[in-house]
C-alpha cells in the first residue's frame, strides 16, 4: 500500500500536470514535477513508482500517462466524459459540435426516450433508452451529465443522473433542478449572450 | 424640430426607462425620470410633449411606449429583434427557446439555404432563402443577426448581414469573421461550459 505522505502529495502532482496539458507540455521530468511544489526529484521518483509509472532516463514522462494513472488512483477520473440526455435539436447540435474536442472533452453516450429515437445512430454511437442510464453511468463511471429535454422532463432525468453516480451536471433545461449539495449544476441560458449583445448596441447608441 | 438640449436629454431618459424595463416597472410618472437625473419634472413633461407622448395626470407615463417612442426618435430601435441563419439543429433550438422574451428578445424572421429547408414554417414564421436577406433586413431594420450555419459558410453569411444593415452579430460557428469595426461580433462557445465544469469537478476532488 502508498504510505499517506506520498498519497497527500499525490493531488499536488495531479494539478502540476493538469496546468502543464492546458499548456500542451507532453513530457516532463522528475525535477520539472518537483521544482514548482518544493519537493525534491529523488523523492518525486519514489512516489511514481508506487504505482508503477516508469519515466524514461534522460528523456522524463509523459503528461498524458500519469494524469490517467493518478486520476485512476486518486479515483478522479473520467473528468472528460460526459453523457447527453434529449437528442433533440439542441441534443443534436452539442453531440456534434467539434469544440469539445481541444479541451480533451467528449460526449461518449446519448440518451432519449422517444422510440423513433431510441436505436439510431450519431457519428457512430447508438442512441440509448433512458431506463438504461443508471447502469450504464455506473459502468463507464461518467461523472459529468448534460440536459437538454424539455423542462418538465428535466428533474427525472437528474435524479436518475444522481442515482448512477453523475457529479456534474450541465443543465440547459429552463428549470430549477433540486440535487443532492455535493452535485454541482451548471445552468446555460444561451438568452444571456443575445440580452448582451443588444445591451451593447443600446449602450454604443446612447454613447 | 427638437431644441438641441432636449435632444441631448432624451438618451438620458432612454437608459433610464430600460433599467426600469428590467424592473419590470410599467408606469412612471415625470417626477420619477427627473428625480435620478438632476432634472425638474416640469422640464421632463416639456421634453417629452416634443414626440407627442402624453401622460396621464395623476397616473404617469407607461414605460414600454416611451421606450418605442425613444427609441425610434434616437434611431436606436430595433434592438429587442434579431434574425437568425442556419435552421438546423442549432438554429431550431435557438428558435423554439422560449427564453429570450423574459428579456424582450425576440428572433423575427428565419433564413436558410438548403431547398427541403427553405418555405417551410417553424412557430408560423416562413423560412425564407438567404438570398433575401439583405433586402428583408432593410425593410425590418433589423440590427442584430445569428449565425448557426457551418464554418465555410459563416463568413459569407456576415458579409450579407452587414450589407443588409446588421450592426452586431450573435456568432455560433467557430470560426473568426471579418467585419467592419463598428459591427460589434460576440462568438458563443458552448465548450467553455463543460469544459468549467470540468475543472470544478477536478477542484473539488483536489480540494
Ligand atoms: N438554455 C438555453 O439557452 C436553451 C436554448 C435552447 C433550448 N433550450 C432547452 O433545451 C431543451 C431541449 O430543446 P430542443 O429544442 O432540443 O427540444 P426538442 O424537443 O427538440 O428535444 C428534446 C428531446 O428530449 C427527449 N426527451 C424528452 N423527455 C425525455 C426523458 N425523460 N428522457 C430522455 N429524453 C427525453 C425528446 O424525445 C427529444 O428528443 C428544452 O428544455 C429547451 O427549452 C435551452
Ligand atoms: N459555438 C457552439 O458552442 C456551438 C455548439 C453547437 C454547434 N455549433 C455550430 O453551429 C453551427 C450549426 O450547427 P448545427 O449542428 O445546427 O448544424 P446543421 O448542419 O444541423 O445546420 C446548419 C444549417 O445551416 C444551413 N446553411 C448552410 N449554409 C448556409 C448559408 N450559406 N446560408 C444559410 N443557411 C445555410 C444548412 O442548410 C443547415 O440547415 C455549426 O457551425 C456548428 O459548429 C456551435
Amino acid at each position: 500500500s502508498i504510505p499517506k505522505p506520498t498519497l497527500e502529495r499525490l493531488p499536488l502532482y495531479y494539478r502540476r500536470l493538469l496546468q502543464w496539458r492546458e499548456e500542451k507540455v507532453s513530457i516532463v521530468s522528475s525535477a520539472d514535477i518537483g521544482k514548482n511544489l518544493g519537493i525534491d526529484s529523488a523523492q518525486v521518483r519514489r512516489d511514481l513508482t508506487y504505482f508503477g509509472a516508469v519515466g524514461r532516463p534522460g528523456i522524463g514522462y509523459k503528461v498524458e500517462e500519469l494524469i490517467s494513472y493518478l486520476g485512476e488512483l486518486l479515483g478522479i477520473n473520467n473528468v472528460n466524459e460526459a453523457i447527453i440526455v434529449g437528442v433533440g435539436n439542441l441534443g443534436r447540435a452539442i453531440c456534434s459540435y467539434p469544440g469539445f474536442a481541444p479541451y480533451g472533452l467528449s460526449i461518449v453516450a446519448f440518451f432519449d426516450i422517444d422510440p423513433q429515437i431510441v436505436g439510431t445512430k450519431i457519428r457512430g454511437h447508438e442512441v440509448f433508452h433512458v431506463n438504461d442510464l443508471i447502469h450504464i453511468v455506473k459502468r463507464l463511471k461518467i461523472q459529468i451529465g448534460i440536459i437538454t429535454v424539455p423542462a418538465r422532463e428535466a428533474q427525472k432525468v437528474a435524479d436518475q443522473m444522481v442515482a448512477g453516480g453523475i457529479r456534474a451536471i450541465w443543465n440547459f433545461a429552463p428549470t430549477r433542478l433540486h440535487v443532492p449539495e455535493e452535485v454541482i449544476i451548471r445552468s446555460e441560458d444561451l438568452a444571456v449572450g443575445l440580452a448582451t449583445l443588444s445591451h451593447y448596441l443600446v449602450r454604443e447608441d446612447l454613447s
